[in-house]
């Protein structure tokens, strides 16, 4: 899977 | 979102109200870092510049919202309100010895070479040092009062818990962010010595952590 750096964290 | 993310986050905003309530009402923020504060500021200032442009959700700008203003708060607090009692003298860590690098590795580890990618992976690396100040302080003044130690521990609390937010995330959804991964592990690993006193000294009921 590849990085997904979804920024939905604080 | 996951219990684990939401303990986290808890854990988060238990810690900067601990803080925030121990100097409002003492009037005074003796021991405290003064430079650490102005750091975790920057962490959020630096990370939260997408909270006009993006919505991920209430929870997610609400929060947002609310850790910028109770830093910036503490910092307040800190540097204006309670100024005298603040001990320059004793939190003398160069913080510029933690900027350098983490603005160099920001420059070089991202995702993508963007002023907002790079703004945030240099808060997710800040934030994985911007105690030291604090711990450093403590270290020079050789005590702690029982109440920045709860600080501490809920602070050093938050990020293990995101920890296992992670593991829990790579298994269910195979979602990792490398970056904040390797930061975090780092930021906790920092605070194990401050958690072995802690558990050791002050959960002892022995008020004040005094350092050997």
């Amino acid at each position: 899977q590849e990085e997904n750096n979804m920024k939905d964290e604080l | 979102m996951n219990v684990f993310r939401l303990a986290g986050d808890v854990s988060h905003l238990v810690a900067i109200i601990i803080l925030l309530l121990k100097i409002w009402r003492s009037k005074s923020c003796a021991g405290i870092s003064g430079k650490s504060q102005v750091l975790f500021a920057l962490v959020f200032t630096t990370r939260y510049l997408d909270l006009f442009t993006v919505f991920i959700s209430v929870y997610n700008t609400v929060m947002k919202v609310v850790f910028l203003a109770l830093s910036y708060a503490t910092v307040y607090l800190i540097y204006m309100r309670f100024r005298n009692s603040y001990n320059s003298e004793n939190d003398t860590f160069r913080v510029e010895f933690l900027l350098v690098p983490v603005i160099g590795l920001s420059f070089l580890e991202n995702y993508a070479f963007t002023p907002l990618e790079i703004l945030w992976t240099f808060s997710i690396f800040l934030e994985a040092v911007a105690i030291m100040p604090q711990l450093f302080m403590i270290t020079k003044t050789g005590e702690a009062e029982s109440i920045t130690t709860h600080y501490l521990f809920f602070l050093g609390l938050y990020r293990a818990l995101y920890i296992a937010n992670w593991v829990w995330r790579y298994h269910t959804e195979s979602f990792y962010d490398l970056i904040a991964i390797v930061s975090g592990v780092v930021q906790t690993i920092f605070f194990c010595d401050f958690f072995y006193l802690y558990f050791t000294r002050v959960l002892r009921g022995r008020g004040k952590m005094t350092l050997p």
